[in-house]
């Protein structure tokens, strides 16, 4: 219909002004709480010290990565924020106790290789994709 | 500030139990059943050499794009195993698996049947990790140079697939590749054996191994040794060993536990 719903959305553009007015109030005062933020941290996996040197030729170990920290808002400020981070974040603003914030976990993976011999001495390089964190972000 | 260790990560040596369970972790992310026990694992025979070298440049391969290629192209050098560098020839930019073999017969069996002296080599290919399928397959051998020979003799190399052996007289053999050399060259041979492993891989009761022979320019049969052809008894850097690529045909999903 044309007058009514122009007049509904006129209301409704209102009550939506003032619900984003709302949020983002909301959202303030959470960032004041802001605690680490979502990023990568490293963890080395050393084949050394597990004692495998002697049958992993490469690497000597390799640098893991896990994620770690907030995904306060405003999200924009994360780089590797994916879309629906944003769509998650308003929601959980409207229903917190249901819906929960954006989590922080991966958003790129890499592969690794490694070289080492079987039981027979035969010799294997096998590359393992998505194995490595490449960067993290709030999804 | 990026590689601070995160207040929530206590940094301590792992006990021994959680060093074990982190171990089964590996070894299951890694699709290994156990921990593998080598018993001869020589890291600078030619094998593991050669494979470090397609390991190192498929690092860099990974730091620039996520591909791995290895020119597929028989390489004639005159050193050691060749870098594997990167060539037109991506032949093999998606394989998730290279495997190197080594030579289980024991010892050079040079046979002089009926004058016709030939070396033996045997891969065991029933190992291969499960859903793997072989997209290219190598065999190499060294060939050093002669000082005894003029550099202008050639020698004429053949490399056949051992279809069915006898009590008492010559195998049915299939001829898979020859190679025409000089006797002054000094390198790598590389010989393609793909649809012979693809056979060995599909019915391993057929794997009778390879035959390798040697004729002189006037079509002698020859010693591969006074080719300079080195066999399991040569120096380990230049021992010959065979090559297979692999792309796996399923998704490697680790058991629940």
């Amino acid at each position: 219909s044309t007058g009514g719903k122009q007049r509904n959305q006129n209301r409704s553009k209102a009550a939506k002004n003032q619900d984003a007015l709302r949020v983002s109030n909301v959202a303030e005062s959470s960032s004041t709480d802001q605690k680490q933020a979502c990023k990568k941290h490293e963890l080395y996996v050393s084949f050394r010290d597990l004692g495998w040197q002697d049958w992993i030729i490469a690497p000597e170990g390799y640098a893991a990565y896990y994620c770690e920290g907030e995904c306060n808002f405003p999200l924009n400020s994360y780089m590797n924020a994916t879309n629906h981070a944003i769509v998650q974040t308003l929601v959980h603003f409207i229903n917190p106790d249901t819906v929960p914030k954006p989590c922080c976990a991966p958003t790129q993976l890499t592969a690794i290789s490694v070289l080492y011999f079987d039981d027979s001495s035969n010799v294997i390089l096998k590359k393992y994709r998505n194995m490595v964190v490449r960067t993290c972000g709030c999804h | 500030l990026d590689n601070e260790v995160h207040s929530s990560f206590i940094q301590r040596r792992l006990r021994s139990q959680e060093r074990r369970e982190m171990q089964r972790e590996i070894l299951s992310i890694l699709g290994l059943p156990h921990r593998p026990r080598p018993h001869l694992y020589g890291k600078q025979n030619s094998a593991p050499m050669f494979m470090l070298d397609l390991y190192n440049a498929m690092t860099v391969e990974e730091e620039e794009a996520e591909g791995f290629s290895y020119p597929y192209k028989p390489i004639f050098t005159t050193q050691g195993p060749p870098l594997a560098i990167q060539q037109d020839s991506n032949f093999l930019n998606d394989a998730d698996m290279v495997m190197s073999f080594v030579n289980l017969v024991e010892h050079d069996k040079e046979f002089f049947h009926r004058r016709r002296h030939h070396r033996e080599f045997r891969f065991d290919l029933v190992k291969i990790p499960e859903g793997e399928a072989v997209t290219a397959a190598e065999f190499r051998i060294y060939k050093d140079y002669i000082r005894e020979r003029f550099d202008n003799e050639t020698f004429q190399i053949s490399i056949y697939q051992v279809l069915q052996e006898h009590q008492g007289k010559d195998s049915d053999l299939f001829l898979l590749d020859t190679r025409t050399i000089w006797a002054a060259e000094e390198g790598w041979l590389v010989f393609d054996i793909t649809a012979t492993s693809n056979h060995w891989v599909l019915i391993p009761q057929q794997n009778l191994g390879l035959q390798l022979a040697v004729e002189s320019g006037d079509g002698q049969s020859m010693n591969p040794k006074l080719a300079g052809l080195i066999g399991i008894n040569g120096p380990h850097n230049k021992q010959p060993f065979m090559v297979a690529f692999f792309k796996a045909t399923e998704i490697h999903l680790r058991s629940v536990r």
